[in-house]
């Protein structure tokens, strides 16, 4: 299963975080407006974290994450 | 299968509880408005607890955690 | 597969019951009014118990528990 | 694959029988009106009884058992 | 998979079939009107055979035994 | 996966036949009117014949089995 | 999955034919009228004949055979 | 899975090829008017061939073989 | 999952090509006008080529290959 | 699961990249105008390029490649 | 499962990023207008990131990237 990304402004900041006891940042990908990206969860990645501008869907639906 | 969360104040706060015969708080994620986060059931994590105003999106719908 | 909990009034109680030869009350936990849980079958849980005024929502649809 | 129930008066049973060879009733127990109560058939449950007025909703809908 | 049965009078009675070579009755449980029996296909019943007045809910869906 | 018997009248007979290189009946189990049975493929049956009036249910539909 | 097969006539014939390198007929089924039977492809049935008038319930709908 | 035919006319053909690394044919089936056949996809049948007029039956729908 | 192929026309041709590190025909099947074949993927062919007038059904729905 | 590409025009190529740490052209398949091909994702191929005008068929609808 | 892109403008980048602790690019497909990729998760690849103007259609629906 994966999570489909479309930055709706620049400067969108995905993050992962680490699967297993601990959990912390592992990654940050920045994405400019009206780039995409598709990300699976993974051995390493359990939880993701966005900010800025973007639509985020999923498999129950779309979710927008919106800027402070 | 994962959880779709977005704050919709400052301040929810997302908790991780352990899996096993114990049933402690392992991780505490912090959102502010507007961010949205997706989390997994794990190894480690069988329950989550939601505080705050969000909007928490799952396999049989969306519910709605509000602040006290 | 995971059970989805809204507290709709303080107070209300979730109650892990042992997987196993015996039947035991293994974990309680308290919430308050608004919070919303997450909770899955596992390893260690078999049975969960609601009191108190609460929103549950599983598989099949959902029901909401009541307070005495 | 889990069994939800409802009490809708105080002293509801729910009786779990014994997996195996033999049939006996492993653990009983008990539900005051309003209470809710969500039930997986186990390694050592392959059967339940259910005795007093309750709403048992189950994988095929839901029937509601009935006080003598 | 399992069965779900309503008494709708008093005497109903349930009997489970072994599984194996032999095909023999291993045990009858008797339910009284208004009480609702949940039981599983298991290691040691591939088949169950309803007498008296009784709602039999299943996977196809639901059918009436009728008393003598 | 299961068949639903009804009986429509008494005197109706369920027979298994043998799984493996040899085809025989096994078991012959009879119904009186309003009786129902519910019936697994197994590793010692992998074929049933009907005889007498019955409602026979199963995965893709119902059909009546007819006396002579 | 399996077969469903209910004779229209007196005489219909159920032939299954071995599974592997050769393909003969290992056993031969006589039905008569009314009569339904439920068969199940196996280890070592791996095709199916029908002669004479019947209906043939299988996963895709139902089809009759005709006697010349 | 398996492949539903009913022959239309008589001498209608069901051959089965070989699976592996040559393909040959390795059974030929005859049919005569208004007779069906049901037959699965093996170890050694990994496609099959239709001459004469029949109606094929198969996951997706179906469709008629026709004699020159 | 398998493939069917309805020639429309005489002289199509069905082409296996090889799973594995090279791709090439290992086999090549005629079909006359009318006939009808059904052909699954195997350990030995992971790509299928079809030539002439033909009817060809698979999962998502049907399309029709042409002659020059 | 395969992918169905239907020529449009002569020429159409279908490339098969390599599985694995690399990313190279492991084979090109060349189509003329009207015929078919059924492609599998295979242990060797774990992403397919098309060129010039064809219908691309896949499990979640149809897309037209054009030319240049 | 895989990813449909198809471009719609000259220059359209599609970008694989490694599965592991580490996440890097491995390998960067450029696409001219017209032309169509389908391309899987990997074991080498949990990321995909698209550049340029392109419509890109998966498992929830379709997206479409946009150049800068
Ligand atoms: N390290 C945690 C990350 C995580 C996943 N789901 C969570 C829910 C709440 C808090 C943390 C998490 C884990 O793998 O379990
Ligand atoms: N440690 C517990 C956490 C838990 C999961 N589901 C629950 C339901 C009720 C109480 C506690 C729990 C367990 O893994 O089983
Ligand atoms: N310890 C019991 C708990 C339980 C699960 N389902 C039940 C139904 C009825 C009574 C008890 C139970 C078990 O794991 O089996
Ligand atoms: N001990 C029995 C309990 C049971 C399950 N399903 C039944 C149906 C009928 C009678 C008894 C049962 C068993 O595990 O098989
Ligand atoms: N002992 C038999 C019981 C049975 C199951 N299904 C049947 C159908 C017909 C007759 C007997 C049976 C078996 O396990 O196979
Ligand atoms: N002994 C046979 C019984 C059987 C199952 N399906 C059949 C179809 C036709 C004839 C016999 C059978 C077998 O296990 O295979
Ligand atoms: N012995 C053959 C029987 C068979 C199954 N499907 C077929 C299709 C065509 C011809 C023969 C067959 C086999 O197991 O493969
Ligand atoms: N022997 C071939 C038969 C075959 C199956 N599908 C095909 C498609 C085309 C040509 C031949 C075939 C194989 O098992 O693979
Ligand atoms: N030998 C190739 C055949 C093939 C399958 N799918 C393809 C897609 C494109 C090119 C070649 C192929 C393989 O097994 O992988
Ligand atoms: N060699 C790569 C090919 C590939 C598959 N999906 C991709 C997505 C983007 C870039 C390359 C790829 C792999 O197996 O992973
Ligand atoms: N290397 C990472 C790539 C990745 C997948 N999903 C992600 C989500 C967020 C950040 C990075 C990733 C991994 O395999 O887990």
């Amino acid at each position: 299963d994966y999570i489909i990304v479309k930055a709706l402004e620049n400067g969108v900041t995905i993050i992962g975080l680490t699967r297993g006891r601990d959990t912390k940042f592992h990654h940050t990908e920045k994405l400019d407006k009206g780039e995409v990206m598709i990300l699976q969860f993974t051995e390493h990645t359990s939880a993701m974290k966005f900010r800025g501008k973007a639509e985020i869907t999923h498999r129950f639906g779309t979710v927008t994450s919106e800027a402070q």
